[in-house]
């Protein structure tokens, strides 16, 4: 005769999943109420998983009525403090990854009989623009019935005369992998909840178990009637700029693709079903080689080809030809595809307005040739020399994705994990979707000097269609009136400069027509851009300069209170004479670390030592 | 739609209208010589008044064409599209923007204008016009103005284009006319004497909404006798 939802003897009786979006910025609360209706002290314990490019910003615990706030420090204080919990038998939970897109935050706390706890996690995100949309996601999963289950999102806009953005487009809910719901929300507030009743709950009619199982996710975009747009409050401003109705630049891509022993199977027929798909996009006026790598090189054609229907037709019986051997010389494949497009660019054999682009894939590390990563990383860098991005995708686990990361981005591209599964074909055809329609290249967003400070990154090498520049800075001067923002670029057919006239008065003044809550969200939009821009930055930096790089990182993770992969929050609870600390911080992208690394602990003083339940990826 | 032709040798001005139906194209530009080509299409009022005296028409469509480089720009209130062969970019009218090619510079400002330059010596300016959205009787529409054309070889023809070389006019017999503000006088032109009326139009190049007041002498019947032949000679039938 339980009271409904009780399992264990734990109620859960409240979770209120709220989130809002202002401007791409989210700020996202999880809040869990349960009570202990057993006769005993019990285990109560608190999942959420959240996107990995989010910063957990606040962790609490209530327990009967008194909370306990967390704390950002860093990461080595909070860990001394973790290690002394641990040592003491305490409690332990981790965050880790969890799938392609999530990591998880574990923790448990004793709650006495009779007791109430509520867990109250808040994270935020900069939501990205990818192939046109921007999509927050959330993962619904209670493990039992809630009285009270509801998801409430909101995105609120700062609509205004200067255009910007007005409308959220379309809502995708979708749960349990079947029911699809869209909705179309006209803003200035779009506003979705999703409330199910116990009943909707159940798995049957007599079940104590939760049906709700499935992904929430939000996916829309902005209503942009200028390419440009730019928002200030507080002396802090974020631009964004996505321009549409430019041709495509004509692009010239060299895919240097791993054949080694590895590939074997299922892996290269993947890669291969993604190259032939990929052909079939191919614009005419690209062109295009495959180096293939191995112990040795080779390459489809000497030079870069047009992609003519002629030659499209052989490199599809190319692709389907390749086959596995050896072992993998990346140095070589990488120096031989950069050396390709340069002279490719010296001898004119491409389009003046053309764009140079290498994609490299593959699955494990170098073993032949230069193996060393480090050396390898100097080569290609002195190699490419700034003219064209690297884009590196990792297939599967058994690589060194972080010396991928790290190469790419000091190419000015990124890395990419192909995770291997069913959909390994999408994810590479994914990717070079996203990469396939740069509209303009060597991109500047020009700021005036005296009036501007701490600026985010402002120059890109491409712009592609369906993504967007965001960048972010400070006002020298709180109080000035105006100011101008030029992007400049090079297009298909032309050079390219919007200029943004921002009317800071003009601005001010709508705003305080608009019944909005800005709050903070664009200094924080700042600060997590800049410390996300400084971790990158750090990952190929040396010396000093990584010091400098880490200290600034650090300074504004503490001060705007982001976990961040160089803090650790801590919730600690005085109690029995002796305090009960919780950890949480982020994990690194390398998933052997994240197992090994704890970075919750909190301590029971009442109930024998036990390490909570992790779920692993 | 409303043309103004200034002399600045005499320093003064001549104006006409163009009365044809809605959609109708006109050649306002051509020169086979540089290959540039400007045509616009006519808009008419919302309502669509049937009495072609009573409405009043506009230029909602202006197509620009170099040829020799097969470079197109095609305005309306709502976007601008430049054509290169046949790749289009497309801009809205909310957009402050340069853009540079080869010979070619255009510059939209936002809500207001864009300015059109071929190399040296040619710049053409197109106006946006506004209207309050719920104006019951009127569009947006567009004006043109050539504000730079010493390169325009002297082959150039159309409604504005033949205007481009020196023509020599005289004015006299200035009398009252049917409206006691504006005087009738006789023009004697290209071997013609005319009656014309004094008026005036505006320029709108620094303000499209006020505008800066032109006096000139106006010429009736869709400028019969200024402009050579007769105005249905300069009907295209596309805007490129």
């Amino acid at each position: 005769s339980l009271p409904e939802g009780v399992v264990n003897g734990i109620e859960v009786y409240s979770t209120k999943v709220s989130c809002k979006v202002t401007s791409r910025f989210a700020h996202n609360v999880v809040t869990t109420r349960a009570v202990n209706r057993a006769d005993t002290a019990k285990e109560v314990s608190f999942d959420v998983e959240l996107p990995k490019t989010a910063f957990i910003t606040n962790f609490t615990l209530t327990i009967d009525g008194v909370t306990y706030p967390g704390n950002v420090k860093e990461k080595e204080v909070a860990k001394k403090q973790y290690e002394k919990a641990v040592s003491q038998g305490k409690t332990a939970g981790l965050v880790k990854a969890s799938g392609r897109k999530l990591e998880k935050f574990t923790v448990s706390v004793n709650v006495a009989a009779g007791s109430k706890v509520t867990f109250e996690l808040t994270y935020e995100e900069l939501l990205k623009r990818h192939k046109g949309k921007y999509e927050m996601y959330l993962k619904v999963k209670p493990k039992q019935l809630i009285k009270h289950f509801e998801v409430i999102t909101c995105c609120c806009s700062p609509a205004n005369p200067a255009g910007w953005e007005s409308r959220v487009q379309s809502h995708t809910l979708e749960l349990g992998g079947a029911a699809l719901i869209e909705i179309s929300i006209f803003l200035p507030q779009g506003r979705v909840s999703f409330k199910p009743s116990l009943d909707q709950q159940r798995s049957c009619p007599n079940c104590t178990d939760s049906l709700l199982d499935g992904d929430f996710t939000i996916t829309y975009d902005v209503n942009r009637e200028s390419p440009g747009n730019v928002q200030v409050i507080n002396g802090y401003f974020v631009h964004f700029f996505a321009p549409q109705g430019l041709p495509v630049v004509p692009k010239n891509v060299v895919f240097v693709i791993d054949i080694s022993g590895s590939m074997q199977g299922r892996k290269m027929q993947q890669t291969k079903d993604a190259l032939l798909r990929i052909l079939q996009d191919v614009k005419e006026d690209d062109y295009l080689n495959f180096i293939l790598f191995s112990s040795d090189v080779t390459t489809w054609k000497e030079s870069l080809v047009q992609a003519t229907p002629q030659n499209i037709q052989l490199a599809k019986e190319f692709v389907k030809n390749i086959k596995v051997e050896g072992a993998t010389n990346i140095n070589d494949a990488l120096l031989r595809g950069i050396e390709m497009l340069k002279k490719a660019r010296e001898e004119h054999l491409i389009p003046e307005r053309s764009t140079s682009i290498v994609i490299m894939l593959t699955d494990g590390d170098a073993n032949t040739g230069e193996s060393r990563p480090e050396k390898i990383q100097e080569n290609v860098k002195k190699a490419i020399d700034g003219e064209f991005p690297l884009y590196n995708l990792g297939f599967g686990k058994y690589l060194n994705y972080n010396f991928l990361d790290s190469m790419a981005l000091e190419n000015n591209g990124f890395a990419r994990r192909i995770y291997e599964d069913s959909d390994a074909d999408l994810q590479l055809q994914g990717f070079y979707e996203e990469v396939a329609r740069p509209l303009m290249t060597g991109v500047e967003v020009e700021y005036p000097h005296n009036d501007i400070q701490d600026l985010t990154q402002n120059t890109y090498q491409h712009f592609y269609d369906g993504s967007e520049i965001v960048v972010a800075g400070q006002l020298v001067d709180k109080d000035m009136s105006h100011f101008k923002a030029d992007v400049k670029g090079h297009g298909a057919l032309n050079d390219l400069t919007f200029t943004e006239d921002v009317d800071l008065e003009e601005m001010e003044k709508a705003r305080k027509e608009q019944d909005y809550i800005f709050g903070n969200y664009i200094e924080r939009l700042w600060a997590y851009l800049t410390i996300e821009q400084l971790l990158d930055k750090r990952k190929n930096s040396h010396g000093e300069e990584k010091e400098n790089l880490t200290a600034q990182a650090l300074e504004l993770s503490l001060k705007y209170h982001f976990v961040t992969p160089l803090t650790s929050m801590v919730v600690t609870k005085p109690e029995d004479n002796d305090d009960q600390t919780a950890i949480a911080d982020k994990p690194g992208d390398d998933p052997s670390a994240s197992s090994v690394v704890p970075v919750m602990a909190y301590q029971v003083s009442y109930q024998p030592p036990q390490v909570t339940y992790v779920d692993g990826d | 739609p409303h043309f103004i032709i200034q002399v600045p040798e005499k320093d003064d001005a001549i104006c006409f209208n163009i009365d044809e139906d809605p959609g109708t194209v006109l050649r306002l530009i051509q020169d086979p010589v540089t290959g540039l080509t400007v045509n616009g299409q006519i808009i008419g009022d919302k309502a669509g008044s049937p009495d072609s005296k009573a409405r009043k028409t506009y230029f909602g469509k202006l197509g620009i064409a170099n040829t020799h480089v097969s470079s197109r720009i095609e305005v309306t209130p709502e976007k601008i599209t430049l054509w290169n062969g046949d790749t289009p970019s497309t801009f809205s009218w909310l957009d402050t923007v340069t853009l540079t090619q080869d010979g070619l510079s255009v510059k939209i400002n936002k809500k207001k204008n864009m300015v059109i330059s071929f190399g040296d010596g040619v710049t053409f300016v197109v106006i946006l016009h506004e209207v309050w959205k719920k104006q019951p009787a009127h569009h947006d529409f567009l004006g043109f103005y050539v504000v730079e054309g010493h390169r325009m070889s002297a082959q150039t023809h159309g409604l504005l284009g033949q205007f481009f070389h020196p023509f020599d006019y005289e004015v006299f017999d200035i009398h009252p006319g049917s409206d006691p503000t504006k005087p009738d006088a006789t023009m004697l032109v290209k071997n013609h004497r005319l009656t014309v009326t004094r008026g005036s139009q505006k320029d709108y190049r620094k303000d499209a909404s006020i505008g800066r007041k032109v006096s000139c002498w106006f010429v009736h019947n869709n400028g019969q006798g200024l402009i050579d032949g007769d105005h249905r000679d300069y009907i295209v039938p596309a805007l490129f």
